[in-house]
């Protein structure tokens, strides 16, 4: 019952917590925002993102004078695919810009990711009920120029940086001693596509597209974890011009991977959410692989998870 | 806590893993992609090392082919421009939104044939001329500015002149 | 105003801009 007890009380003070603090509190003193203008090439913004190690940029309109969404991976997963289903266009996706990508979108029929925006003095928690229902995972600060009533983009903020911030500030963390079994939403076994290391990186990206999901776990022949593909190592994809190798296995394509990429984060069904915010705090975790004893695959947790179950479970 | 990293998935192990798995593959030429990344390095402004007139020569002739604006210089500020620079945003902004940029470009000596010009934010007009008297509060003051026009503007001068010469 | 040397056709330029009591270089990169 303590342990029970101690969950719920965690769980309530996080939450008022997170209806307490600004999106504008978790900015840190200063800080850069990089944005691109929508008339860059596609390949251009690519290298722009590898170069300052970001993964997503906010994008600025000069013709409208307004923005234009972000760019993230999801970006490039559907060029890819329109490369996939127009391969004589290759030419075309060469010379793609920023502008361009709304028609790529149309033209394999995958419905626009409408991007929510919030003031950057509303309050955490209605950034992270935004992000739930739009199922991003950033969210645009958005305000306007006090003079000329134009739109600023602020800053964006991720799942990631909201969980670090709770679990940088919010001491009551320590008390979520729950089995991760045992909890509603987290503890559920999901039905997740899979993949081996000798699958063509072309099927892994139509299962990224088609099943919104941002990693597909490769597993051996019985069943255990041994690496996962996620949407972000697409950049590195396109950026060594391979997507045009379409029948390149995923192992393979792996090997693009940074030398300095920190690895794909395990846990088992005792775990508990105190040690997960605290993994959060130290390093950059971005979705949890649940495994059995043997390492064989059993579920996972991503972020977007975490949070519902902070903002809506118990 | 058996939260763990999955070995496996370290890039190291996973290329070992790989080359065991397919020796004479494609494999072993594929590199990953490089993180240093090349330091992007920043200036003020522009450099120049031309003859100053020549240097304020070429940016009244970008700022007039690209329709701007400005002050006929007085005597103490030959090397400061006061530009005025309408703002064309496609977006039916209210009528009483200011589109009228005002930027100060001034050149500077850094050392003998080393001259630097720096451009700067200096406030909106409508376009009846009349400066937006609220405008007169200072810059400072104003808590959320939007920098997006102004780097644009910026810009397009920059490219201009890189154009040119 | 900051800007880089144009490189591969594309311009980047920032300025430092208190936003509230923060400050945010916004960074904006263009196509030449």
């Amino acid at each position: 019952e303590q342990i029970e007890h101690d969950q719920k009380i965690g769980i309530k003070a996080i939450r008022l917590f997170l209806q307490s603090k600004t999106s504008y509190d978790v900015l840190p003193v200063s800080y850069r925002l990089i944005v691109l203008d929508t008339s860059l090439l596609v390949k251009k913004s690519l290298t722009i993102l590898l170069q300052n190690n970001i993964v997503s940029a906010p994008l600025w309109n000069n013709q409208t004078s307004r923005f234009a969404g972000l760019l993230t991976a999801s970006d490039f997963i559907n060029v890819i695919q329109y490369y996939f289903q127009f391969p004589e266009k290759f030419e075309f996706v060469e010379q793609l810009t920023l502008d361009g990508l709304r028609d790529v979108e149309r033209a394999i029929g995958c419905d626009q990711i409408e991007t929510a925006s919030i003031h950057p003095f509303k309050s955490l928690y209605e950034a992270c009920v935004k992000m739930l229902e739009s199922k991003a995972r950033r969210i645009p600060l958005i305000d306007e120029d006090e003079k000329t009533h134009r739109e600023i983009v602020v800053s964006v903020l991720t799942q990631y940086r909201i969980l670090k911030f709770v679990a940088l500030n919010c001491k009551e963390t320590k008390m979520l001693l729950k089995p991760i079994k045992d909890l509603k939403g987290l503890g559920t076994i999901k039905d997740i596509s899979t993949c081996t290391l000798q699958t063509p990186v072309i099927e892994v990206i139509h299962l990224l597209a088609h099943k919104s999901v941002s990693s597909v776990p490769i597993v051996d022949d019985q069943g255990k974890l041994i690496n996962v593909y996620e949407a972000v190592d697409i950049l590195a994809l396109v950026k060594g011009g391979m997507y045009t190798d379409l029948d390149l296995s995923v192992g393979d394509a792996l090997l693009r991977r940074p030398e300095d990429f920190e690895g794909v984060h395990t846990c088992t069904m005792n775990d508990r959410l105190s040690t997960i915010m605290d993994t959060i705090r130290k390093s950059r975790l971005h979705r949890l692989f649940i495994v059995d004893d043997e390492g064989k695959l059993v579920s996972v947790i991503t972020l977007s998870d975490i949070l519902n179950y902070i903002l809506f479970g118990e | 806590s058996t939260i763990a990293i999955l070995p496996s998935s370290l890039p190291s192990i996973h290329r070992a893993f790989m080359m065991e798995l397919n020796p004479n593959q494609l494999s072993s030429n594929i590199n990953p992609t490089p993180t240093k990344k090349s330091k992007t390095r920043w200036h003020f402004g522009i450099r120049s090392r031309s003859y100053p007139l020549d240097v304020m020569g070429e940016i009244y002739r970008a700022l007039k082919n690209l329709g701007a604006e400005w002050a006929k210089p007085t005597e103490e500020e030959l090397w400061t421009i006061r530009v005025r620079w309408k703002y064309e945003s496609g977006d039916a902004m209210q009528e009483n939104t200011p589109n009228l940029m005002k930027m100060q470009i001034q050149l500077f000596q850094l050392e003998p044939n080393n001259y630097l010009v720096d451009f700067k934010f200096d406030g909106w007009e409508t376009s009846t001329g009349t400066p937006q008297d609220s405008f007169k509060q200072d810059l400072d003051e104003v808590g959320s500015f939007s920098a997006y026009p102004f780097l644009h503007l910026a810009t397009r001068l920059i490219m201009e002149l890189a154009v040119n010469s | 105003l900051a800007t880089t040397s144009i490189k591969h056709n594309t311009l980047a330029v920032a300025s430092i801009v208190r936003y509230k009591r923060k400050y945010v270089t916004q960074v904006l990169f263009s196509p030449l």
